[in-house]
């Protein structure tokens, strides 16, 4: 038996929300733990890691480890039947066919329940290293996701150089190029989840996708924050935090000069 | 001209 209640129903809409674009079909594990997901897109450029531990629920029990085979698209259309304020509960037996959505609004008049077929998704599992990466960025997500939309406008790849004064995102297309640079905030600089924060052990560029980034801001509505990691040479991670539940990490492989 | 590489090229399969 599975049973994961969530009185703040809403994170969950925001959570598929944030990989349904990505992602077309993946398998959730549910564990002691929690739960995880891990999926790769269609052309296997990223990859999206979800983590959701169990003491972020109101409740939740999981008598016996099952992963749950789900197409994304079609549980975000279930979703969008909650309200809300709705407080979320899913439900699975030990060899599920099915995921049972229950949805209850705040003064519990309303209740409603749906059925979600579930899918045998065969995926390829891969390790990600425990990597100590050369930068870690901290900024607004919102901020972030403005860099992004703005500089998809000019051209397909974006330049990010990582130095200790800042974060210099570039950009260049038919119509010409463009630059934004995020400084470090200094210590008096307003509220924390407003601040720029750069760790920095060396300095690092690498040139990304885009799109893909684009995706990856549709988690902006999850957090005030978003850090981004970066090494030389290796897959950046764009880390969206869920307070005090989990996070959605998203890993996209550099475009690399022929 | 840069390419796109692949996210399987870093991680390995488990």
């Amino acid at each position: 038996m599975f049973e994961a209640r969530l009185t703040e129903g809403s994170l969950l809409k925001k959570i598929i929300e944030a990989i349904k674009d990505l992602v077309q079909e993946a398998n959730v594990d549910c564990s002691e733990e929690g739960l995880t997901m891990q999926a790769m897109d269609a052309s296997h450029v990223s990859l999206c890691s979800l983590n959701m531990r169990h003491g972020g629920f109101d409740h939740y029990r999981c008598d016996r480890s099952i992963s749950l085979g789900l197409n994304l698209a079609n549980l975000g259309k279930i979703l969008k039947c909650a309200g809300n304020d709705d407080v979320v509960t899913l439900k699975a037996e030990d060899e599920p066919d099915t995921l049972t959505l229950m949805f209850e609004s705040p003064n519990q008049e309303r209740i409603s329940d749906f059925e979600l077929k579930l899918m045998d998704i065969e995926t390829e599992h891969l390790g990600i290293p425990n990597e100590e990466y050369k930068c870690t960025i901290s900024m607004p997500s919102g901020e972030f996701q403005r860099i992004v939309r703005d500089l998809a406008v000019i051209g397909e790849t974006c330049i990010i150089t990582c130095t200790k004064e800042g974060v210099k995102f570039s950009v260049s297309g038919d119509l010409g190029n463009g630059n934004v640079t995020v400084r470090q905030s200094s210590a008096a600089d307003g509220d924390e989840k407003d601040q720029v924060k750069i760790q920095m052990e060396e300095p690092v560029t690498l040139n990304f996708a885009l799109r893909y980034l684009g995706f990856f801001t549709k988690a902006t509505p999850l957090g005030s924050t978003v850090k981004l990691h970066m090494s030389p040479d290796v897959p950046i991670v764009v880390e969206y935090p869920i307070d005090g539940i989990g996070s959605i990490s998203y890993f996209l492989a550099p475009k690399i000069d022929e | 001209m840069s390419s796109q590489t692949s996210i399987s090229r870093y991680f390995r399969s488990k």
